[in-house]
């Protein structure tokens, strides 16, 4: 009985917008709250502006501000949270 | 704090509100009072002012939604993104949106107001034994019809103190059939329905008919969601079926199998490696009351806050005890400035005698005589304005007294009301909670009842408190709930669907009696909380509306006993 158990998980119909990568939640996160869109209207390229958009959530939330996309910074976004953006034109 | 560019705010003190539509994880009255509270939370810091309106456009328009709810800025099912709110504005602007695919509660888990039962609308106590069992949830157990229901207290088997849970097979909430219960099945398209449906529908929202037949009677409501009710996946709303079968094996509970993020889940039919229909478990869910007073921050004019600590903070978190941050309220004087008059805290309360002798209750049985020494400060923000239903309303000495916990508010002919009022001050003998009061035309005496007995006052004399049995009511009348004068010497007391007619001088009530209300006074409801007269009117009160008769026994009019009545 002590053998590890066998976990099976299982793909729950509309469930899916949930299994996002976290790569694709931030990218999502960043458009969604304003951070990705001013950046990109100064013309900055995205690979820049998405570690300078980091940067700017994680300085918003009160995160250090390292600018990657580390566990504290994934674990935020996934927070239940007001859908007003943090940053707007 | 920050405030949104240009330092957006409302031009104008007295702002106003108007709730759109209701959540069906909540009763109404929980809602709005979610809302209302809300709303206190900037009024305490700032010289706004909030009314809510109940028709036409408010400054605040407040809705609940799920995905798509024409706006443009959909939400994102369970989680995630809760609510979304517009600053100061014309239109949309100003208006607070709240995600419906939420489950929303007061912050710790279902908050289940009980209906009808004995309870008096009481919250469910989770757990509460009965018959030896603990319960966590509603149940139908005990019960040959099928609805579910809660004690109120821990212990139903001492207590038994009940009350019905929502279900749509006890009220619906919305459409056009005044909350009508569900009727099961009813045809919509020619098609048999045995449950709630969300079929003919594209925002999801859970209804049924009210009728057997919706194509022929088109009536309709929203069902309330039950206490099991599954949060998202796809069945929201749907209750949990248990047991059901998941990969081969049964479960008798919600589970986690089958999920990488631990969530608890259940099936919401049977089988749901046939039929795949589940959704997420009730959890603590989310505090209206705390997500509502962050929305409407913006809808002041506040931008999010960086200080975690603080409401305007973007991330969602329960706090038990809330009180605005010195973040927040920075933030709000900026835009508004302080709130002018006294300081919002409210006196505390402090008992002053100006007789060595403390005053003493007499016991049930005594019969005494005895003038009040003690002074008293009520809280001064006690507002009658905010008081949804009075325990008791009559008029003494040509003022209309509104009656609630302990205080009372007078209504002078000018059409103003003065108060809060300490019972105690006044009437000493009476219980905190009186049921109903009239005063009697020929003498002057007051009659006072509450529950099972009465009091007559003759000035500062009390008589009482004797057994209601004892004017010849039914011992198994629970409380005599309003009182109307009917010429000299009769007085009219009123229980739910029954009256009796007291014959005040013989102390005794008329044979031929009780009668019923709805035949005598028809078109008003028959479960009227509070029944008085007022300048030759008869008055009959429900929740915050009364309907009024005249003398010709026409109901002429219906109206809100805070504004038409108070002047709020």
């Amino acid at each position: 009985w002590c053998l590890p158990l066998k976990s099976v998980y299982v793909t729950f119909p509309g469930d899916v917008i949930k299994k996002m990568t976290d790569i694709q939640l931030a990218d999502e996160y960043l458009k969604r709250y304003g951070y990705i869109d001013v950046l990109q209207k100064s013309g900055m390229q995205s690979v820049i502006s998405t570690s300078k958009a980091l940067k700017k959530l994680q300085k918003h939330l009160g995160l250090q501000e390292t600018g990657t996309l580390d566990k504290r910074t994934i674990d935020a976004m996934k927070q239940p949270r007001c859908g007003v953006p943090d940053i707007r034109n | 704090y920050q405030t949104f560019a240009g330092d957006l705010k409302w031009n104008h003190k007295d702002v106003t509100y108007r709730i759109l539509n209701y959540s069906p994880d909540m009763e109404a009255s929980l809602i709005d009072d979610a809302f209302a509270r809300a709303f206190k939370v900037w009024n305490d810091v700032t010289p706004l002012t909030f009314t809510r309106l109940y028709e036409g456009t408010a400054d605040i328009m407040i809705s609940f939604g799920k995905a798509d709810h024409g706006d443009g800025y959909p939400f994102d099912g369970t989680d995630g993104l809760l609510a979304h709110a517009y600053p100061p504005g014309e239109g949309i602007q100003g208006d607070a949106h709240f995600d419906d695919d939420e489950y929303w509660t007061l912050g710790t888990g279902p908050a289940i107001q009980t209906r009808y039962g004995n309870a008096d609308g009481a919250m469910c106590h989770f757990p509460f034994l009965f018959e030896g069992i603990s319960y966590k949830t509603c149940t139908t157990e005990g019960r040959t019809d099928g609805l579910p229901w809660c004690a109120t207290t821990a212990d139903y088997d001492k207590d038994n103190k009940f009350g019905f849970c929502p279900s749509e097979l006890l009220f619906t909430f919305g459409g056009n059939s005044n909350e009508a219960p569900c009727v099961f099945p009813f045809v919509f398209q020619g098609v048999k329905y045995d449950s709630c449906t969300t079929d003919g529908r594209t925002d999801g929202y859970r209804w049924c008919a009210t009728t057997a037949n919706f194509d022929t009677d088109s009536q309709y409501g929203f069902c309330p969601n039950r206490d099991t009710a599954v949060i998202g996946g796809n069945s929201d709303g749907e209750p949990c079926q248990f047991p059901f079968i998941f990969l081969g094996k049964t479960y008798t509970s919600c589970t986690s199998d089958g999920r990488g993020d631990g969530k608890l889940w259940c099936g919401t039919t049977s089988n749901y490696d046939t039929d795949k229909k589940w959704g997420f478990c009730p959890d603590r869910g989310y505090s209206l009351f705390l997500v509502a007073a962050h929305e409407f921050g913006h809808v002041l004019g506040l931008d999010h806050s960086n200080i975690k600590d603080a409401l305007m903070y973007p991330m969602y978190k329960y706090v038990e005890d809330f009180s605005l941050h010195s973040d927040d309220i920075k933030g709000i004087q900026y835009l508004y400035g302080p709130k002018t008059g006294p300081d919002p805290t409210p006196p505390q309360p402090k008992t002053t005698n100006s007789s060595p002798i403390m005053p003493t209750r007499p016991t049930p049985s005594e019969t005494t005589a005895f003038v009040s020494t003690t002074t008293h400060v009520v809280d001064p923000s006690q507002d009658a304005c905010e008081i949804k239903e009075f325990d008791a309303i009559t008029e003494i000495q040509k003022e209309l007294h509104f009656f609630k916990d302990g205080h009372y508010w007078k209504l002078s002919s000018t059409g103003k009301h003065k108060g809060p009022f300490l019972v105690s001050e006044k009437w000493p003998a009476l219980p905190a909670v009186i049921n109903t009061a009239f005063e009697d035309q020929l003498t002057k005496k007051i009659y006072f009842f509450a529950e099972k007995q009465f009091w007559v006052y003759t000035g500062n004399e009390v008589l009482g408190p004797r057994r209601i049995e004892k004017l010849g009511l039914p011992s198994n009348l629970e409380r005599v709930v309003g009182a109307i004068q009917r010429g000299k010497g009769k007085v009219l007391l009123f229980n739910g669907e029954n009256f009796w007619r007291l014959d005040v001088k013989a102390q005794l009530i008329d044979r031929g009696y009780p009668q019923f209300t709805g035949s005598a006074f028809g078109g008003v409801p028959i479960d009227s909380h509070d029944v008085f007269m007022y300048k030759g009117f008869f008055y009959f009160c429900r929740e915050s509306f009364f309907w009024r008769m005249n003398s010709r026994k026409q109901v002429d009019q219906v109206a809100y006993v805070k504004y038409n009545l108070l002047k709020c």
